[in-house]
This record gives structure tokens, sequence and C-alpha cells, in this order.
């Protein structure tokens, strides 16, 4: 196999097993040491490195955006995204003012392969696979849903106490390290101002609460700016999305990613469900990732802005 | 490696609660092994579910006797592992 000599070169069309992204990550560290750098936040349970790229030009502990992509392995559309994000930060800084604005006085981090043990399980033994891959013990079933196993209603109606159950809570909260590694950044980082958790699918914009019906003190902001974030996203090839609090929008969730970050005071807290709504699922053609990712960096662009321009 | 032979991905839309209630039912019968790639939300919005090969008589057998309409939106899911497989190794090439 060719393997690419830069980023430039990189197929963002195609996906790409969990090697590939790591060296991926290191070319684009190496292109740009002005602006990128690799943060290693913790190990999964099989000792995988979490690797999160820093977007930054500069200043010490900057009011920062967090975007995460993989947390369910199955989901391919969305590290494939991330990977494009990634090369767009890059590209655009010097050229968008809108984005180098934001990175002026803000840094990014990008966590493209949040779940790298069910990534890479996903390529080689079960491409069905959601969750983690630590094994339940007293149960033949493997792995915990990563986003119902944060600190926020854990346990609650909204999850399974089953290991066999693709929504297995896990036996406490931030059992598993791939989550309990973000938790730890997030508390000693301190300045988070955003955080966007991408799946798919099904085409949503979600914002805190999943785990109770009580609305957020800042649910007519985040609604009105899902709103916004979702018409730019549709702007561009017509991709409709539904939009709304989790728990009225889907259905109960508890111990989720957001409701946790929102907890912690991270106004800015959203999930997104990408593509797809036609026939394909999780199996979404390679064709569709860069238009996906296309359509989405509008919608982020929207909350990262939106950041910026309301500081808190 | 996992293999999904003869497995469906169907995707269900529930006309009003009480089918909205007869698909939860579903998510506790555990020996269907089904696999919620869309999970019940409201009436209206579409469930896809994944069905293994072994349980999708009884299961469609279940959807028709309650009523419930159902379409199916993957016919064989290994087929179309096959062709993204097929892809991955052709674009790597």
């Amino acid at each position: 196999v060719t393997q690419p000599r830069n980023t430039d070169s990189y197929d963002y069309g195609r996906y790409h097993p969990i090697n590939e992204i790591y060296d991926f990550q290191d070319m684009l560290v190496a292109e740009n040491p002005n602006m990128v750098s690799k943060i290693v936040i913790g190990q999964s349970y099989e000792g995988r490195p979490l690797n999160v790229l820093k977007f930054s030009t500069g200043g010490t502990n900057r009011p920062a955006i967090w975007i995460d992509t993989g947390i369910h392995s199955r989901e391919w559309v969305t590290q494939a995204s991330g990977q494009w994000f990634a090369k767009k930060i890059v590209t655009d800084y010097g050229r968008d003012p809108t984005l180098t604005a934001i990175l002026n006085k803000m840094d990014i981090f990008l966590e493209i392969v949040t779940n790298p043990d069910g990534y890479y399980y996903t390529h080689n033994n079960n491409r069905m696979w959601r969750k983690t891959r630590k094994p339940n013990p007293g149960s033949n079933c493997v792995g915990v849903d990563p986003n119902r196993n944060w600190d926020a209603g854990f346990g609650g109606p909204g999850a399974s106490g089953r290991p066999c159950s693709e929504t297995y809570h896990g036996p406490r909260a931030n059992s598993e390290s791939e989550v309990k590694s973000i938790v730890d950044f997030v508390k000693s980082h301190g300045n988070f101002k955003a955080f966007i958790s991408i799946h798919s699918y099904s085409q949503m914009l979600l914002y805190p609460y999943g785990y109770t019906r009580t609305p957020v003190k800042d649910q007519a902001e985040l609604h009105s700016l899902a709103k916004k974030a979702i018409t730019d996203l549709a702007s561009l090839y017509g991709t409709r999305y539904r939009y709304g609090s989790i728990i009225s929008t889907i259905y109960q969730a508890s111990g989720g990613t957001i409701d946790w970050t929102y907890n912690q005071g991270i106004k800015y807290s959203y999930t997104f469900e990408l593509r797809d709504t036609g026939r394909y699922g999780f199996i979404l053609p390679p064709s569709q990732i860069i238009p996906t990712a296309q359509e989405t960096w509008l919608a982020l662009m929207a909350i990262m802005d939106h950041t910026y321009k309301n500081p808190y | 490696k996992e293999t999904f032979e003869g497995h469906q991905v169907l995707r269900i839309v529930p006309k009003d609660d009480v089918q909205l209630s007869l698909i939860k039912d579903l998510e506790d019968m555990i020996e269907f092994e089904l696999d919620f790639w869309r999970g019940v939300t409201d009436a209206v919005t579409p469930v896809d579910i994944r069905v293994p090969f072994h349980s999708l008589q009884t299961v469609k057998i279940y959807l028709e006797t309650q009523g419930i309409e159902y379409s199916t939106m993957i016919e064989d899911l290994q087929t179309m592992l096959d062709d993204e497989q097929e892809e991955m190794e052709s674009a790597a090439r």
C-alpha cells in the first residue's frame, strides 16, 4: 500500500484503519509544528494511546473548544470526519477570517479516535461493535457503552445494568479509562467553553439534558444556536437535521457525555448525530464522508464562532 | 471475524404510543439478540433494528400480528459489509 507522503495526499474520502489514523495525526503535527501538537491524555483498556490534537496559536491555557469523534466505534463516518476537520483547521487558519479570529484567542482540542479498542475491533473482528473492550467480571459479555459511563445521572433510567446490553453503563461512573481520561483532562485544563461530541447516525443536533426532563438553564440560547447551526449545515447539501434536548428529541439517556460537561460549567455542550437517514445506517458509503464532513463543519463553525463571541 | 450473513435491518415506523411500547418490549426479548441502530424515540420517528437471521421470522411475525408497519432497510448486512471492505482495500491499493 502506498503510504501517503503528507496530509495533502492523504485520502479523506475513505475509511482508514487505526494505524493509518495515528500516522495521519503524526504527519499533521510534523507539518504544522507551530500550531498542532499531540497530547496523549491516557490509554485505552488494551493500552492504545488516547491521542488529542491541540490546535493553538499561542498563549497559555486559553479558553478552549473540545471536539471528539468515534466514542461509539462503529460510527465510522465520525472518525473519518474528524480527520477532515483536523486538516480543515490547519488549511483555513490564516485564510478564513472567522476561524482565524477564533484560533487567535482560543484553542481547539480534537480527539479523533475516542474509543480505539472498539475501532480496532470493528476493523478486525466485528464491524458492528459500539462499546469499549474491557471485560465485565462475571459476564461473558465485553464492554461498556462509553456514552452512558459519565457521572451525570449515572445508572439512572436510560442506560442498562446488563453487561450484554449495547447501553450497559458499566460498574461505576468513569469506570472506562477512555472516559476517565477525558474527565481528568477537562478538569485539569479547567477552561473549556464548548464541548462537542460527534456520533452517527440519524441527523440530529442535541444539547443537554438526557438524564432528566429538567431544562438546562441556558436552554433558550442553546436551542437558538442549534437552530442556527443546522441551518448553516443544511445550506450546503440540504441535509435536514432535527434539534433539541436529548430527552425531548430522542429518548432518556443517563450517564451521557454532554450532560456531564454541561454540569462542569461548559455551557456550549452539544452532541451531533451525523448522516445517514437513508438506507445505509452505520455503513455509510465512503463517497459520503467528505460531504458529511463539509456540511458538519459549517455547523461546528457556527457553534465555535458563537462561543468565541460570547465569552463567559 | 464476526459475519452477518442473512442479518437484516428493519425500519419500523410506530404509528402510536401503543405500537411504541410494543417495539420497546422487543428490546427486552434478549433471546432475539436485536441491535437497535436507532432507538425508540417517539411515534412517527423510525426505529432501525438489526435482526440476526435466526430471529428474523419470529420478529416479522410479531410485528405483523401487532399490525406494526416495517420495511427492510438492509436486505443482507454481510453483502454491504463485503462491499465496504472491498472498497477500502481497493482505495488503499
